[in-house]
């Protein structure tokens, strides 16, 4: 019942959490029930949120079979949108579970009594910028896969990893369902070449899976992190809100045909 | 007699491989010789300038002990500058180097032959959005850490990690004399509230470390990578050029009175 979908790719700042955080946020506004994991040591989810970053407070011990998952789930100021929240120490997950058995299952395991529960429609997890053990764990739970992109070359240029990386994780039997949810366009400037050339390219190579609604680069989308809100609460009436509203509207269009 | 110097910041998106990349090749173009070592999976300083990822030609080789590092130098289209390229497969360094003796200690090992012939005046080392095995090694081979800032939000939050990890490193007994050789503001956008609320920030905290020199964000910089050529060769007369070469005789005024 539940979607789990993770938001990851290994090239950084490309708008991984600015997309979870107002995707699901627009999502929640829409009566979605949505669940947002944040598993970056960054935890700028967290803090985009508006929630301090608290020590113990993380999916860390939920890895090590140490506490429950169902427990660190906190609500947000957002109606309909829960979180569960990261610390800096969440870093130290790589090595601890590098060394256990088992160990790109952990996180699809702690989740299990969340999706029995059933309570979400979706549930996004925010990867860090980077293919460890941390975003392996995220994918190898995930159903999907939505990668944020950024119209810039080097970005254009990690994305051949992408589908990479999902044949890895089936042959590896870690998670041979995991699908491309989709590649959503980021930061897009129409008045650059770069851009237009980027987004072409991204179109030829993945058709149908880039969403037509493309987020425009708007200051205000990197101003409300600062005040620990999703731009939708922000300032709703910016171009960054009227984006992520209307992916919002497409990403359930296409699940329901899907 | 060489300097080694990482260019780190786990903060994704920030800029770290266009500082290397450019202010490489200024310092070179200044009669300094200088080597650019890619360590990052991505391998974009390496298609920065201009190479493509071949298989086998990187460091991870080196970090076994299995090749040795002065094999895999390379020539670039600039004067002064050589390169030790990147590839995608070193991702799996990660968990390959965590399960080896003294594996913090495998790329310091690895850089000794090249540091011996001191044929170089400066070493950068372009890291991964990360504080993983490889960010790791980087750090703890060198001398001094440069950490480029975006002038955003979640860029600022993730200083705090950096005067803590360069604690821990010091108390892990893995480097204890790495200093923080400074900090550059980059993609800085004037006529932001934002970009000088985070200026303003980064001064009070960091006061003297932070270089006078402030990249503006320039499209010239994003366009230059998809022509493998450093901003002075793709377009000399771009403000992102000039913020270079202004930084790279900054850096060597500094080091002068250092
Ligand atoms: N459409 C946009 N317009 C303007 N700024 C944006 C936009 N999307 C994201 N940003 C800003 O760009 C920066 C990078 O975005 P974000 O942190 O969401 O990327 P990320 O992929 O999650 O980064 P990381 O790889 O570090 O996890 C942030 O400071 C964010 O506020
Ligand atoms: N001053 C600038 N003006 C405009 N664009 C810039 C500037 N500096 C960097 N960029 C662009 O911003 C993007 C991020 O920069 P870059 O890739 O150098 O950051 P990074 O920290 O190395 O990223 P990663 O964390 O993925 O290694 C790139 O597409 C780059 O071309
Ligand atoms: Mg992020
Ligand atoms: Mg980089």
């Amino acid at each position: 019942r539940s979607r789990v979908i993770a938001l990851a790719n290994q090239k950084g700042g490309v708008g991984k959490t600015t997309t979870a955080v107002n995707l699901a946020a627009c999502l929640a506004g829409l009566s979605s029930r949505t669940l947002l994991i944040d598993i970056d040591p960054q935890a700028n989810a967290t803090s985009g949120l508006g929630f301090k970053k608290e020590h113990g407070r993380s999916v860390y011990g939920a890895l090590l079979g140490t506490t429950s998952l169902p427990d660190l789930i906190q609500p947000t100021s957002i109606d309909g949108l829960d979180l569960i929240p990261s610390e800096i120490d969440l870093a130290g997950a790589e090595v601890d579970i590098a060394r256990t058995e088992n160990y790109l299952h952990r996180f699809q395991h702690a989740l299990k009594p969340v999706l029995d529960e059933g309570r979400y429609e979706f549930i996004f997890v925010d990867c860090p910028p980077s293919l460890g053990m941390l975003t392996m764990n995220g994918l190898a739970a995930a159903h999907s896969m939505l990668v944020p992109l950024q119209c810039e070359y080097y970005a254009l240029e990690g994305l051949s990893v992408i589908n990479r990386l999902i044949a890895q994780l089936s042959d590896a039997n870690a998670n041979v369902d995991l699908e491309l949810e989709g590649v959503v366009i980021t930061m897009y400037d129409s008045r650059t070449n770069l851009a237009q050339q980027v987004v072409a390219e991204v179109r030829q190579h993945f058709g149908e899976k880039v969403y037509d609604t493309m987020i425009p680069r708007n200051i205000r989308l990197s101003e409300a992190p600062s005040h620990g809100q999703p731009i939708v609460m922000y300032d709703s009436g910016s171009t960054g809100a009227h984006a992520y509203r209307e992916l919002a509207s497409e990403f359930i269009l296409r699940r329901g045909t899907a």
